[in-house]
């Protein structure tokens, strides 16, 4: 498969918002994160899923300082999103692990969700790019979900 | 913010497949994954959002050529995942607009969204990273978003 493992992460300083129901029409995350914009607020991860109902669900993910004001954003535009709920979770961690040459995720996804699915650790959002597989889990279960993943991928990590 | 916009991307050589209701419990998509892995199937991009009724949505992206296997797969495990439906959709593209230092994606996230809002793209599926902004899009809607990021960032692209 050709790729090669170069980190393994763990972000402890991050807070999720969730918007449900969000119209599946042009124009919706454009308006939401024009707000973001317009407020100054840092985004970090953003996933997006669409339901077979014409609604999305989008999660982003915020410094836990600036959770409050995105809520507050959020809530600004809800109405014209058409989003049903608003949601700010701060107790979150997010462990990634980063590569390249990644063309497949497969093996690497596999392993990464096995390793976590041994320590018991949840996983509540999964984000992918080309380099980059992202997992958010509890704050909780943090350390347990990172030292999870060093061992998994000590060998690679050398 | 100090990012810098290296690439923007088509890819119209892939399909999608979806999961929904999948149970909230660890060993989930690892279970999923392992039977992709297995079954060589390539996985690209990976999406997970978590319902508020202990139901998780997961989206993956293969190439075309193995979607069916991956539908097949999916079935396969469809049970033990708890979920609810399996679809597979060979009518997508990706966008992605590349970045490097992207701590924060808002500016750039609201740019790439405007755009598409612009020419009228809907935005089916967003999945990020340090480095990296994707969407998916109806494989009808595949050239005009394409055209509307070079637009939007052509400066940069110079
Ligand atoms: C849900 C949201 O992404 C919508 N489809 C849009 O294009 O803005
Ligand atoms: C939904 C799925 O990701 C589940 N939470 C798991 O950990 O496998």
């Amino acid at each position: 498969e050709g790729f090669v493992i170069r980190a393994v992460e763990l972000n402890r300083s991050e807070g999720k918002i969730t918007l449900d129901g969000v119209r599946d029409t042009p124009g919706m995350v454009s308006h939401l994160f024009q707000e973001m914009a317009g407020r100054n607020i840092d985004v970090n991860l953003i996933v997006q899923n669409s339901g077979p109902a014409g609604d999305a669900h989008v999660t982003f993910t915020v410094r836990r300082e600036q959770l409050e004001a995105a809520r507050t954003a959020c809530e600004a535009v809800r109405e014209k999103l058409g989003a049903t709920a608003v949601e700010a979770d701060a107790n979150i961690a997010t462990v990634s692990v980063i590569g390249v040459g990644m063309r497949s995720h497969t093996d690497v996804a596999a392993r990464m969700f096995a390793a976590l699915a041994r320590a018991n650790v949840n996983i509540d959002l999964i984000s992918t790019s080309e380099i980059e597989i992202e997992c958010v889990v509890r704050e909780s279960e943090a350390c347990r979900a990172h030292q999870a993943l060093l061992q998994e991928f000590h060998p690679e990590l050398e």
